[in-house]
């Protein structure tokens, strides 16, 4: 177990060999994007590992880092004739991928698009996130993640009634009406009237002013 | 290669087993069962406030789609559906090990299960700091039912974590996402009304609000007008809304309302009950001796039992009673039925479409303040009354004719069961 001390598990010590290793540099920034498919596997098979693995698996993506630690290079190209350790290179092709991926990134986790590996997209890179790749390569996954403020859904006519619904058409019969979030008010226009029990239906005024009222709590 | 080749075919199965009728990918049945596997409990929060947090979790993909999960600790594991574990680095023969504390925090497999890292910090719903197991948990379901990350703000399937808000809840694109996956939430109701209660306001002002409550079974859900949506956290249990009801569901409600009455009443089968507001319970005897329940018989002579619905008009202080073909219009005033009744309910709510009718067997009767109609229910249909409004405008539209019926869930939405093991978290 992690040590701790504290009945709640307030002092849980974590060493740092159990800390997830930062994205850093360039290098880790380019792995990230291609964990979570913002960089399409060059030189991959095309059966996938389920549907979360559209990027490199992790073998093969520890096996790079450890070599990288060992300082031993590693090319990403295709396999040439010749066997051993190669200088790694990064064609102008790799590289136009990396800086079009980064952009995409910095474009959908709202940041200035510079294309840069700068510190705001490794702050937003080093965040907590789901495993989940944001990108599928499989064409008979899950559709992708929607990149404009409005997702994708075909409208149709019951869908148009619901957002009108819920833009205009309930909300105008509300305010015509009532006015309100969870609890409808219908102000008694009788201001003589301070008996509540006699407060008969005949006796209301519409109020058409909102009483605003946040979300209730589950 | 094996692994991947192995992993392939699991898939290829898991694919085939699940294709939705559409065709679309989903899972193809409506009850969903889950487990937390003893091999990943947390090391962080007891195992009972990890169970809590899932069925809460499912509960909340339950309470917005036609959707049922439910705790299986007991069937082989291959029956369960959803499996959920937590690990650290290589864990649980996945393939996709962990990064340790940061970062990923989580991942799922569409129509397969769901792993948790148990480097991050998980707390607890209450808890305000770390990582909301709930928060997570909820996404990683979203996965595993179909869905993808999505960026647009206030989304629960956004791949980033935000950290603890006031509340999070399904937002109306959430829903209509599942929706759009596993179709609306539909089915019949016993009975629909708007509940009122009167109140003062601090200058001594008397104020009337209303809350709109639909009824199934011996569930009930309060139905947000203004949002569009049911309230967080429903259908409860009848019992404990409504005290001394039937815990099995009534027929009809019916609130006589007029200048010399104010009563509430519930009926079920061939009884019915007087609801006191003051106290919130039903009456249980009347100041002339009268005990409850009654016979409806006894208290609406003239009216059949059981009833199929029914509801107050101000506009003539009768009660409509539903049954069958047949519409019974009871005189609140003369205790008695008005003259000519029961009468056909074509006659009495003719069709304005030729065609377009639910004929009988009504399902609801109900007067809504949010919209100043009544409207019919029958199944997932409703069909509203026209009224003075739409009569001004269309003058040669008959009285109290039906306007053409349109579908239940495109008016209120979100109504959805969730499963009786879910009704008690």
């Amino acid at each position: 177990e992690k040590l701790f001390h504290n009945r709640d598990h307030s002092d849980v010590q974590t060493p740092p060999s159990r800390h997830a290793p930062a994205v850093a540099d360039e290098f880790e920034a380019e792995l990230f994007l291609s964990r979570y498919g913002f960089i399409k596997p060059v030189d991959w098979e095309e059966n996938q590992l389920l549907d979360s693995d559209a990027s490199f698996p992790d073998d093969f993506l520890d096996d790079l880092q450890a070599r990288i630690q060992e300082g031993t290079s590693v090319s990403r190209s295709r396999d040439s004739p010749q066997s051993g350790p190669h200088e790694l290179h990064k064609s102008q092709a790799e590289n136009q991928a990396f800086v079009s991926a980064l952009k995409e990134f910095q474009r959908v986790s709202g940041l200035p698009v510079t294309g840069a590996f700068d510190e705001a997209t490794k702050e937003a890179m080093n965040k907590p996130r789901c495993g989940v790749p944001d990108k599928k390569t499989d064409p008979d996954a899950p559709v992708e993640p929607e990149t404009s403020q409005t997702d994708g859904f075909n409208e149709t006519d019951s869908d148009n009634t619901a957002s009108d619904a819920f833009g205009s058409s309930a909300n105008s019969s509300e305010d015509d009406a009532f006015s309100f979030n969870n609890t409808e008010s219908l102000l008694v226009g009788v201001s003589n009237d301070t008996n509540a029990n006699a407060t008969s239906p005949d006796s209301f005024s519409y109020d058409g002013a909102n009483t605003s009222q946040g979300d209730a709590a589950r | 290669r094996r692994k991947r080749r192995l992993a392939s075919l699991v898939l290829e199965r898991r694919r085939r087993r699940d294709l939705g009728g559409s065709g679309s990918a989903a899972f193809s049945k409506t009850v969903l069962r889950w487990r937390l596997i003893g091999e990943g409990y947390s090391s962080q929060l007891t195992v009972e406030e990890q169970r809590y947090v899932f069925r809460l979790a499912f509960r909340m993909w339950s309470e917005v789609s036609p959707l049922e999960f439910v705790e299986d600790a007991r069937s082989p594991l291959e029956e369960v559906d959803i499996k959920l574990g937590f690990g650290t680095g290589r864990h649980l023969g996945c393939s996709q090990k962990f990064d340790g504390t940061g970062q990923e925090f989580a991942h799922a497999w569409f129509l397969g299960d769901i792993h948790f890292d148990d480097d991050e910090h998980f707390t607890a719903p209450s808890s305000h700091s770390g990582i909301s197991l709930l928060k997570v948990a909820v996404h990683e379901i979203g996965h595993v039912l179909g869905l993808p990350h999505t960026y647009r703000p206030g989304s629960i399937m956004q791949p980033s974590y935000l950290p603890h808000e006031s509340s999070f809840e399904m937002d109306w694109m959430d829903r209509k996402a599942i929706q759009h996956l596993y179709g609306a939430c539909k089915g019949r109701f016993d009975t629909v009304f708007d509940w009122i209660r009167k109140e003062k306001t601090p200058s001594g002002d008397a104020i009337v609000r209303f809350n709109t409550y639909f009824l199934r079974d011996g569930w009930y859900w309060l139905y947000e007008n203004r949002n569009n949506r049911t309230r967080y956290g429903d259908p409860v249990a009848l019992q404990i809304g409504w005290h001394g009801l039937p815990s099995d569901g009534v027929d009809a409600h019916v609130h006589v309302w007029s200048r010399k009455r104010d009563a509430v009443y519930f009926f079920k089968g061939t009884q019915f009950w007087r609801y006191r507001i003051e106290n919130d319970q039903v009456f249980i005897q009347e100041p002339d001796g009268h005990r409850y329940p009654r016979m409806i018989s006894e208290g609406f002579p003239g009216v059949p039992a059981p009833i199929d619905t029914a509801f107050y008009d101000r506009r003539d202080s009768h009660i409509y009673f539903f049954k069958g073909t047949l519409v019974y219009a009871f005189s609140v005033e003369g205790s008695s039925l008005a003259r000519g009744f029961p009468k056909p309910i074509r006659d009495v709510f003719p069709p304005v479409e030729r065609g377009d009718h639910p004929d009988g067997n009504i399902d609801a009767a109900y007067f809504s303040y949010t919209h100043g109609a009544i409207f019919l229910l029958k199944g997932t249909r409703f069909w509203r009354v026209a009224g003075s409004r739409e009569r001004w405008r269309r003058p040669f539209l008959p009285r109290n004719g039906l306007l053409p019926h349109k579908q239940v869930d495109q008016q209120w939405f979100d109504i959805c069961n969730v499963h009786p093991s879910a009704l008690k978290l």
